[in-house]
């Protein structure tokens, strides 16, 4: 599904290049459960903004599903995203000025889903995160975790078959945190794509390979003993 | 340092009431160091915010260093506030267009610092964090963890007497995390009282004391082994 050949990015900010991704070599295969971890500033988030078609690599080139989207504009890129991807941001990218119900409708009012089995979607899958209660709360009236839920359930209205999770639990207590776990690990039995970035071992375990990022490289690749 | 007599917040939204914190009795001494933890949504960023005097409690007394801070204005409350409390929000709260070094320069900025010392002690807060690189940097131009540590800088440079960190290290790996932690411990040590709200028992454990929410009341209270 996913192949990257010695892709590079690099932050231009006047005169000063910041390489965030140095020769990165990269194969995730339709359906595997795969996550990323790295210390702080290593380019989880640059790799994960590249994979979902939210940026361009600087330079290689990246396959998605066979097809070169290495250089493809804007639009062509939104509409693959739309099409294909569920993305939980790590700052979440909420709607400030949107109740929870309606960030979490937006990617079905893209998709073109008619409004009634729109809210109807919208509603499971606030439920399915916990947050039945709040679907009327703006993102000011919720807690941390509340917030990172609803980008949770924004990502997976559309059942999109790859998603990429940055950091989705950072804010979440132990429990809440393995309850999203759980329904990731559901979404990758019925068959998609899950990559996650975290920072715990532990949640890490529960995937099926984890990629370790060191200052713009991949330094280790591990295979999970249970899957 | 700190008495709360059943403090009660409730959040009014049109018709809605959403109550946070219900009935808190609570003490914290001067020099102390306490963990909050709690599910997501159980009134940890609220108790925080009032501690904080960043918002006031619906119901009951808040006594700060002996003053009933209860119902002070908006304009008494930033006065304490920039005199005696480092803040680090659990959304970071930096200033977009603003550098990494002016974002830590504020709470001088507000102290009547002379510029020359102003930025001697931001670079060196900036330092402390580990980003003596990215001192020119705006928050979109920084990762997750790197944005996390800015908001810790801009707590810690007026060296308050009383520091609140909301999830300081939500976004970070657990060596960057951990480094966060010698930092605040170290306050501690120096005199201050640190507040520390956190999903990680590790974390907590390095405390003296961890205070457990549930619901909007406090639930439990331990004591640590090791303090
Ligand atoms: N501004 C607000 N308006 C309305 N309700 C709010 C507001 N802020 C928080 N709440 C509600 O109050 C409750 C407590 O929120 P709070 O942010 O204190 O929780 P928390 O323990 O910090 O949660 P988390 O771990 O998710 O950050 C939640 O149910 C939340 O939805
Ligand atoms: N928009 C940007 N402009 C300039 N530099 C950037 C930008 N985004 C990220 N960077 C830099 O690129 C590097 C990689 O950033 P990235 O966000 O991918 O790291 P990360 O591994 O996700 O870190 P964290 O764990 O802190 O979220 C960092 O050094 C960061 O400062
Ligand atoms: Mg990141
Ligand atoms: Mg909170």
């Amino acid at each position: 599904l996913i192949e990257m050949q010695q892709v590079e990015k690099v932050y231009r900010l006047g005169k000063i290049d910041v390489p965030a991704l140095c020769g990165i070599d990269l194969q995730i295969e339709a359906n595997e459960y795969v996550a990323v971890m790295g210390p702080s500033g290593s380019g989880k988030s640059t790799l994960m903004n590249i994979v979902g078609c939210l940026d361009s690599p600087t330079a290689g080139r990246y396959l998605l599903d066979g097809e070169n989207v290495s250089h493809l504009s804007d639009n062509q890129l939104s509409e693959i995203r739309s099409r294909k991807i569920g993305f939980v941001f790590q700052t979440f990218n909420l709607m400030p000025r949107a109740t929870a119900l309606r960030n979490v409708e937006l990617p079905l009012i893209y998709a073109g889903v008619p409004s009634g089995r729109r809210r109807q979607l919208a509603v499971q899958a606030l439920e399915k995160v916990g947050l039945s209660d709040r679907i009327k709360h703006k993102p000011s009236e919720l807690s941390g975790g509340q917030r990172q839920r609803v980008a949770i359930a924004r990502a997976l209205v559309t059942e999109p078959a790859l998603i990429l999770a940055d950091e989705p639990t950072g804010n979440l207590d132990s429990t809440t945190g393995q309850e999203i776990m759980e329904i990731l690990s559901a979404l990758h039995r019925a068959g998609n794509t899950v990559i996650l970035v975290t920072h715990e071992k532990e949640l890490a375990a529960q995937t099926g390979r984890t990629i370790g990022l060191r200052d713009g490289r991949i330094e280790t690749q591990e295979e999970a003993a249970q899957s």
